[in-house]
């Protein structure tokens, strides 16, 4: 079971790495280390290491909203890559990041959809733009919800 | 293998027939606060199989069914069908579709159904085996989880690593 | 000591319920209950009733995010109003709110404003738009913080 | 009374001296990801005399004072001056304008000043009592404090009413 769990880990800290840069800076420093001299091996923490943008923080508790949001989408994301699941659901993750971010964020998501299919549910406009499909929820009635198929060019109002 | 569509009927605030169709590459869902969003969200994990109610915002599960508004009647049963198609063969069944769907009455009763003839939760759990594709294995990112992955209270993080294994 | 826990939560109470209806609608139902019957009443919950838009959730884990944010605030500025506190910073809170509860979060910010001084990080341009002062900050060398004055009419490439 | 100004040096990404002025209403603050924007709510806090480090993101409180860049080398000391107009004549002082001043130095010694006197946290502690100021009482409100409310583990919201009481 070791065995398995240290060929897993190794391959979520490499897709870790590569989804990292691809967020932030192609030579931003990132990784993920299993804690070294525990007693009981089976319960190591696993440490993540994150300096965005060329900073030396001295630990992921300093960094800013939007870039633990970043850092933990990657590292969620490397999780699902490990797994063949078709699909994946992001409920408005990209909620705390600036313009420049989400660019960054849907451009990955545009990247990885050759593989993966995605819903994403967004009130930004950049986001929701780069969808094939687009469904808009609406609730004409007190509390029963109708859904609406959206066309691309409508997507001015629909935030 | 990808989803091309979801149904629901009596799931939360979905008391009308509603159907949705998803796109191989990207599909979004917009619309304001409190419409009913997380709610087609909350049906994908539910008709996948998932038991335990706290992870569909409810206390209980009979939460998930439809429970009324000032002008509208609490309805009885919440259906949700889910249509996969099964482009690379990767689903152990000789059909190119595949369509499951999960209802609940209030009575408490629960029924399981592939492309409409009745079994039972195992052989739908069977159906997904090692695809990726069970309740727990299938992919959710929410905002939520960023705090939790990143405090790491309980050593929750190797959990994951380990769930992934 | 008791008897100053009732009559706060009385006024926490009276607040929360003004704070719901301005952020919500007028006639939306809202409460906040102790619980009663418990072995150790200083020990005793504090139960949040609350019903937006004429809708009937089971409880407040069924609200969406919007509606839970939303409920939250009016909550934590209730519990505001009653400490004399001069200032009140505002740390994004506004990211998942779409943009016709924006409008109705910034209304309220400026009504309060007359007795209270805010303070409000925020990516919106409509919340940022109600200040009368403004601040932009940047980091144009890695790492080092930089404060640019902002005129109004700027906004519109400030996100 | 209300808070007029806000001087920063050497605390977390602000290593160069910068003065932030405030307006009796609404002041917002807006920028990038990163950039430094909740700095300045931890400056706040901090010059508030909040003792936690916890508090102020940080595990130790040798944390806030700038920790150097690829370009820039780490400074010995932090300091954070607030500057009140005290208008209703509310704080127990004959000024009409009242700045206190925080220091820290890489030594683990720290300063604190009222009116640029040298004085103990004691003494700021007590120009602000019953005022709402004291560093667990005025407010700041963010993102993360709502599914805290909301979720209500160990009885916190409890602890939030007993607080105001
Ligand atoms: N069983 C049910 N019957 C009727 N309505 C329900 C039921 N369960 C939940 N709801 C309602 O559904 C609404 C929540 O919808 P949902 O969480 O999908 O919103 P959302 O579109 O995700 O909004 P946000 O953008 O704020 O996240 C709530 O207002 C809740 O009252
Ligand atoms: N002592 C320190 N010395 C230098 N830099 C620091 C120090 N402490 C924190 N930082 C840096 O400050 C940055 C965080 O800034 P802050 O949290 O204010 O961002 P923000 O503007 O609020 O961003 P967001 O919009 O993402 O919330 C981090 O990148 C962190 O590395
Ligand atoms: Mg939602
Ligand atoms: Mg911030």
């Amino acid at each position: 079971a070791t065995e398995r769990f240290n060929k897993t880990f190794e391959q979520i800290r490499t897709n870790f790495q590569k989804v990292f840069k691809t967020l932030f800076f192609e030579d931003d420093y990132c990784d993920l280390i299993i804690e070294k001299d525990v007693e009981d091996p089976l319960e190591a923490r696993i440490e993540i290491k994150a300096q965005p943008r060329g900073k030396r923080p001295s630990g992921i508790s300093q960094l800013s909203g939007g870039e633990k949001t970043l850092t933990a989408i990657a590292l969620l994301f490397a999780i699902y890559l490990v797994k063949p699941s078709p699909f994946c659901v992001l409920d408005e993750v990209d909620a705390p990041l600036d313009d420049a971010n989400i660019e960054r964020f849907a451009k990955m998501i545009k990247e990885f959809s050759h593989d993966t299919q995605f819903i994403i549910i967004t009130h930004n406009k950049k986001t929701m733009s780069k969808a094939e499909m687009m469904y808009g929820v609406t609730m004409p009635e007190t509390g029963v919800s109708r859904l609406v198929g959206v066309k691309m060019g409508d997507i001015e109002d629909a935030a | 293998m990808y989803i091309s569509e979801l149904q629901l009927q009596g799931f939360k605030s979905f008391a009308h027939k509603t159907k949705v169709s998803f796109d191989s590459g990207i599909t979004s869902i917009v619309g304001p606060n409190g419409c009913g969003k997380s709610n087609i969200v909350d049906a994908l994990r539910w008709v996948l199989g998932e038991q335990r109610p706290s992870l569909l915002r409810s206390s209980a599960m009979s939460n998930v069914i439809f429970n009324g508004t000032a002008q509208k009647k609490a309805l009885g049963m919440a259906e949700v069908s889910l249509t996969f198609v099964n482009d690379k063969g990767i689903l152990p069944i000789e059909y190119s579709e595949v369509t499951i769907t999960r209802r609940l009455y209030r009575s408490g009763d629960s029924e399981y159904l592939i492309n409409n003839t009745s079994c039972r939760l195992k052989d739908i759990m069977e159906l997904f085996m090692d695809t990726g594709m069970g309740s727990d294995a299938y992919s959710v990112i929410e905002l939520k989880m960023v705090e939790e992955i990143l405090n790491d209270k309980n050593n929750d993080r190797r959990r994951l690593f380990e769930e992934a294994a």
